[in-house]
């Protein structure tokens, strides 16, 4: 799975994700990817998330719509991803990852999976990587 | 507003081999997405951008590169949201469409509806030009050799991703 998240010179926030799915799926499998506040939300008010992962588990979740959740809540970008990534572990033992972006341009790219690839460019500074502690 | 754009290629499995190229991968979709905000363009079509640029790249689980089904075949999703107006478009389990995320967007502005799956996202990319392209361009040999591994008896790729992502 691929995925994007960003914000303009306007303050508008905007989200983008695309897979193939889960290798040797059953055919006409539909993941989270294209189901709305699974693989990705994004609202002004508050920010813009992609999701990757284990599909059916961001499903049960709505991942991406409970990461603004907990933004709308006060917590921060990281603090959201972390916060949803944790409780999809506890309620339905899924692993996956997150970016988000905020409001006021603030990023996370988190993930309870061994790995996840990403990266993000603010201020014309490239970070990248791929493991945690990167 | 100072313009930002984050990018992930996946939560899978990488190959260590690969690393590198998983790397320069996400960098270009990035600065892709990044440029586009710095000419003035929307986020909207700056993640756009960025995300096909990793549909174009064969080492990742999206586009020309896609993971293929049990029954060899590559069926693809993609969502794309306007925080604006709220605005989106999907399709799923699409089929010969190099960049999904295209189809998406054009889904959420040329239509009244959120997702359109299957034949019905096929009828509709033909009705706005898009133009089909043979399954076999977006098989890569790794995701053909990963098939294989997961048909051979005894083989169960779900629980192999478990914990994978």
């Amino acid at each position: 799975t691929v995925g994007a998240v960003a914000i303009d010179s306007e303050g508008n926030v905007a989200c983008a994700t695309s897979t193939g799915g889960l290798t040797n799926k059953m055919v006409g499998r539909v993941g989270d990817t294209a189901c709305i506040g699974s693989g990705g939300y994004a609202d002004n008010i508050v920010g813009a998330v992609s999701t990757t992962g284990h599909g059916e588990s961001i499903m049960k979740m709505v991942l991406a719509k409970q990461v603004l959740h907990y933004m709308e809540q006060g917590m921060t970008a990281e603090e959201a991803a972390e916060a949803g990534l944790n409780t999809m572990k506890t309620r339905v033992d899924g692993f996956g990852g997150v970016i988000v972006v905020s409001r006021s341009g603030d990023w996370a790219a988190k993930f309870s999976t061994k790995q996840m690839t990403w990266a993000v460019v603010k201020a014309d500074v490239l970070q990248f990587g791929i493991y945690h502690n990167e | 507003m100072k313009p930002v754009i984050v990018v992930h290629g996946g939560a899978g499995t990488i190959v260590k081999e690969y690393e590198d190229q998983y790397r320069s991968g996400v960098n270009r979709a990035a600065l892709k997405g990044y440029n586009v905000l710095k000419q003035g363009g929307s986020a909207l079509t700056a993640v756009e951008e960025a995300v096909v640029v990793m549909e174009d790249d064969t080492l990742f689980n999206a586009g020309c590169g896609s993971v293929l089904n049990e029954e060899g075949e590559v069926e693809m999703d993609a969502i794309i949201m306007d925080g604006k107006n709220l605005a989106s478009g999907a399709v799923s389990a699409v089929r010969c469409i190099a960049n999904p995320i295209k189809l998406a967007r054009l889904v959420m502005e040329k239509t009244d509806h959120m997702l359109l799956t299957s034949k019905g996202a096929s009828l509709f990319a033909k009705s706005q030009g898009i133009q089909e392209v043979p399954g076999e361009t977006l098989i890569s040999e790794r995701s053909r050799e990963r098939w294989k591994t997961n048909l051979k008896p005894g083989s169960n790729p779900v629980v192999s991703q478990i914990g994978l992502g």
